[in-house]
């Protein structure tokens, strides 16, 4: 028997649109410890990786591991019926072909459920191997948004270089140049609109644009992203889910033929 | 020319 529960559906609908333009399906991989998924989007340049944290949830009883595949698309469908307020159970038998969800109103006078036909999908997990990076931005995760969405518009790839003075994105395509430099804040109010840099060594990235784009998804789920980077490595871009766990996105670099 | 790498060539199948 499995069993999770989560007192506002809002943290579920977030946590989908921030994987569901990227993935059309998907493992969830549920033991004691939680819920993990991995996955990589159908081209294979980027990996997703979402962990959250039994001790997390309202509720959370997972007997035996099991392993969900489940259509994103059809797991919107589902969770647009559910109120923001709702509390969302997930549920499943032990072997079980199907998973239901359920919703509750805050008064409990609304009880719904649905259900949903689980997949069997053959998807290859990557070992990720621990990696101390040479460069650790954080910054507000809509800045990071807004950077990015600006910047698409230059170029297919964005240039990001990160050095002890601060981080600058650019772009450059056939209207012209766009840079965007960010120092490390020295005081803020709040701890959200910080840009820290802890820098072992100066590194200089492309990425493609349109992976970063989708990656912002992710930005309600925290005020604050997490860019890890080093030459020639797979970018980590890390949205922290308060008190629940977290969502990583790697991005394979551009390399010079 | 900056070609896109997969990620496959950085992580390891398990």
């Amino acid at each position: 028997m499995f069993e999770a529960r989560l007192i506002s559906a809002t943290i579920l609908k977030k946590i989908l649109d921030a994987i569901k333009d990227l993935l059309n399906e998907g493992t969830f991989d549920c033991s004691d410890s939680g819920i993990q998924l991995q996955a990589m989007d159908n081209s294979h340049v980027s990996l997703v990786s979402l962990t959250l944290r039994s001790d997390g949830f309202d509720k959370f009883r997972c007997d035996r591991n099991i392993s969900m595949g489940m259509n994103l698309g059809s797991m919107a469908k589902i969770l647009k019926c559910a109120n923001n307020d709702d509390t969302v159970t997930i549920k499943a038998q032990d072997n079980a072909d199907t998973v239901t969800f359920m919703f509750e109103s805050p008064n409990h006078e609304k009880v719904s459920d649905y259900e949903m036909k689980l997949m069997n999908l053959d998807q290859e997990h990557l070992g990720i191997p621990e990696t101390d990076y040479s460069c650790v931005v954080r910054m507000p995760s809509m800045e990071f948004a807004r950077i990015c969405r600006d910047l698409a518009q230059f170029s297919e790839s964005m240039l990001i270089c990160c050095t002890k003075e601060g981080v600058k994105f650019s772009a450059s395509g056939d209207v012209g140049s766009a840079n965007v430099k960010l120092a490390q804040t020295s005081s803020v109010d709040k701890e959200e609109e910080a840009v820290s840099i802890e820098m072992q060594e100066p590194v200089t990235l492309t990425f493609a644009c349109r992976y970063l784009n989708a990656f912002t998804k992710a930005s309600p789920l925290s005020g604050q992203v997490q860019l890890s980077m080093s030459a020639d490595v797979p970018l980590v871009v890390e949205y922290r889910i308060q008190d629940l766990g977290h969502i990583r996105y790697y991005l394979a670099p551009k390399i010079e033929d | 020319k900056r070609t896109q790498q997969s990620i496959r060539n950085y992580f390891n199948v398990k």
